[in-house]
């Protein structure tokens, strides 16, 4: 375990928690797309399926149960909560999210380090978590502004991210045979995703006005 | 000793 790792970990932490937060709070989900949630949910299912046969750390299950915990229980919130759904954006929130689980499986199916079932679908959490943010983007350009819970949320998720990188740099040098070049190229894509609402999101701060 | 594939990162 690294600084950068355990910053990263606990960003990432803390931007479920923000959200979830707010949800609970104020019994609202505007401007949050249930589609990214629920990738989100699909991700931590295929990625921690080995939670209770190869025990790492209870750091490591203990972060692995809150985040399976919060991803299900914002998606039940979105979807089964009254007060909430009924602020969902329905008719806004279009993006064809399967298409994007199809094509991440096709995908691990096709390029992995081995081919066992476990491996497989790590893989593929690995490619879906890479796109799971496109349809939280998407909504977020067609709303053309968002709530500054929202957007602290997807900047935390890409702090997140950008702290990841630093990590594998660092083990890559002080760890001999640290090679992952999947889990090194998705990262990398995800955290690029992020990149142009790092600059609005930076713009917005520095002019000291509302996102859009 | 954890194979260096082992999944120790989130």
């Amino acid at each position: 375990m690294n600084i950068f790792r355990l910053a990263g970990d606990m960003t990432h932490m803390f931007s479920v928690l923000v959200l979830l937060l707010k949800i609970h709070t104020i019994k609202s989900c505007a401007g949050v797309s249930v589609k990214t949630q629920e990738l989100y949910a699909i991700v931590f299912a295929t990625r921690y399926l080995d939670i209770f046969t190869s025990f790492v750390s209870i750091y490591n299950t203990f972060m692995k149960l809150v985040f399976l915990g919060s991803s299900f229980s914002i998606v039940w919130y979105m979807r089964y909560h009254k007060a909430v759904h009924r602020t969902y954006d329905r008719e806004q929130d279009t993006f064809r999210h399967w298409f994007l689980v199809l094509s991440c499986l096709l995908l691990a199916l096709l390029i992995h380090e081995k081919f066992t079932f476990l491996e497989v679908l790590w893989t593929f959490s690995l490619y879906l978590e890479a796109v799971a943010i496109l349809p939280q983007l998407v909504l977020l350009q067609r709303t053309r502004n968002i709530d500054n819970l929202t957007g602290q949320y997807i900047f935390l998720l890409g702090g997140y991210r950008g702290l990841y990188i630093l990590n594998w740099i660092y083990r890559y040098f002080t760890e001999p045979h640290f090679v992952h070049w999947i889990t090194w190229i998705t990262g990398l894509v995800q955290t690029l995703l992020y990149a142009d609402f790092f600059y609005y999101y930076f713009l917005s701060w520095k002019n000291n006005k509302k996102l859009n | 000793s954890k194979d260096p594939s082992a999944k120790d990162e989130l």
